[in-house]
């Protein structure tokens, strides 16, 4: 269900994350 | 992104991100509550707001271990910790940058894992307010190393429990506003009972 515009939070196993937008999906 | 997302682990979900904020210019008598999506889209949403305050409690007690959970023994199911993210098991690396068996909440002293974090206050169990001083002074999330965690945060931020939001309103017509003091945050031009409307102050705590 990801679209383009779509607000995503991004995180890794070791907490590291981001707060981002999807501009794209292929 | 901020960094390499390759462990084969990493996760993506939707969010909504809302940050209110007051917007003040006195020169131009504009008094607004913002909505910022985080992204994109920054707008105003009521006028006249004159006042907006945000409160944080939390949990005086820092996150500890639940006793009796092997953080070493692969297929032990959690919770591991009271809140906040539990360390790795004693005998391995760190995570974020800290000694083994560390991570950002629990750090070894005498071969024992332990909170990182303070008690506050009296070390009750009742909620305290939190600080800006103590929700950016770290403990950083995951490391403290801002070159290789950019999006580092303060450990402490596990510990909220509860917010306070505090908003004022006053009255769009200046003629219904009188002098600026307990009753008005801005002067108005009223002369007189009869054509007075106080400002208007609410409180609600919104618990996450």
């Amino acid at each position: 269900g990801f679209k383009a515009g779509m607000h995503v939070l991004i995180m890794e196993i070791d907490g590291t994350w981001d707060f981002t937008t999807i501009t794209n999906v292929q | 992104l901020s960094g390499g997302y390759s462990s084969g682990s990493a996760m993506i979900t939707e969010v909504a991100a809302h940050t209110y904020y007051l917007k003040s210019d006195n020169a131009t008598n504009t008094y607004q509550l913002m909505h910022y999506d985080g992204a994109s889209t920054d707008l105003p949403i009521v006028d006249n707001v004159v006042k907006l305050n945000f409160q944080y409690f939390g949990d005086p007690q820092p996150p500890t271990l639940v006793p009796g959970k092997s953080l070493c023994v692969a297929g032990v199911k959690g919770p591991f910790t009271t809140y906040g993210p539990k360390p790795p098991c004693l005998a391995t690396a760190g995570t974020g940058g800290y000694a083994q068996g560390e991570n950002c909440a629990f750090k070894v002293v005498n071969g024992l894992q332990v909170p990182r974090l303070d008690v506050l206050g009296a070390g009750g169990v009742g909620q305290v307010e939190l600080t800006q001083a103590q929700l950016t002074d770290g403990p950083w999330c995951p490391g403290a190393d801002s070159t290789n965690y950019p999006n580092r945060f303060d450990a402490d931020l596990f510990r909220i429990r509860r917010v306070k939001a505090t908003m004022r309103v006053q009255s769009a017509v200046a003629a219904l506003r009188g002098p600026a003091g307990v009753l008005f945050a801005h002067g108005g031009t009223s002369l007189g009972g009869n054509k007075l409307a106080p400002d208007q102050e609410i409180q609600f705590s919104v618990t996450p």
